[in-house]
């Protein structure tokens, strides 16, 4: 374990509490895309299946158990939660998500890890995850106004995946010398997605001004 | 392929 891969979690772990915080405190889950939290879930299911089957360490089954029992702990307060499902911003969050899932699978058929199903599992929810954060972009541009938890819950969500490419690069000189395209390429297309947010988003930090994006 | 080690990532 290193520092920007431990950062790196804490920053995913972080994202997660601060959405937590947002539907909890505010009992609203407005401008929140629930298709990305949907995906987030399949993301985590297919990632950890080895979760009962290989102990890599506590902190690693640990953290699974968290971001499993989190994702779809978000997805119950949206569907079914009385009163936050309520504040769903349903016809705002139409991102065709379903969309998302056939050419990850494909492409985790076509260059998966090893032609294991765990692996073409694995696989397909590096690739789910590179892509799961469009709904919410979409809804962020469509919302009028964005407020803090949001924006400081996609920013964080996206500082993670940059964190562990700091750590790819950081374990690639130290210990692997090894490329690892799936993640690496995977990583670098997801964290590119966040590029045009993260520039509004640390702009509007700057100028002390409300967060938008341009539609 | 990847090294087994690899896998201890999140």
């Amino acid at each position: 374990m290193n520092i920007f891969r431990l950062a790196g979690d804490m920053t995913h772990l972080l994202s997660i509490v601060v959405l937590l915080l947002k539907i909890r405190t505010t009992k609203s889950c407005a401008g929140i895309s629930l298709k990305t939290q949907e995906l987030y879930v399949i993301v985590f299911i297919t990632r950890y299946l080895d979760l009962f089957t290989r102990y890599v360490s506590f902190y690693n089954t640990a953290m699974k158990l968290v971001f499993i029992g989190t994702s779809v702990a978000i997805v119950w307060y949206m569907r079914l939660h009385k009163v936050v499902k309520q504040t769903y911003s349903r016809d705002e969050d139409t991102f065709k998500h379903y969309l998302l899932i056939p050419p990850c699978f494909i492409l985790a058929l076509l260059i998966p890890l090893e032609f294991t199903v765990t692996e073409i599992l694995w696989s397909f929810s590096i690739y789910l995850e590179a892509v799961a954060i469009l709904p919410q972009l979409l809804l962020l541009q469509r919302s009028s106004n964005i407020d803090n938890l949001t924006g400081s819950y996609v920013f964080l969500l996206g500082a993670y995946r940059a964190l562990y490419i700091v750590n790819w690069v950081y374990r690639f000189f130290t210990e692997t010398h090894k490329i690892r395209w799936i993640p690496w390429i995977s990583g670098l297309v997801q964290t590119a997605l966040y590029a045009d947010f993260f520039y509004y988003y640390i702009k509007s930090w700057k100028n002390h001004e409300k967060l938008r994006l341009p539609a | 392929a990847e090294t087994p080690e690899a896998k201890d990532e999140l």
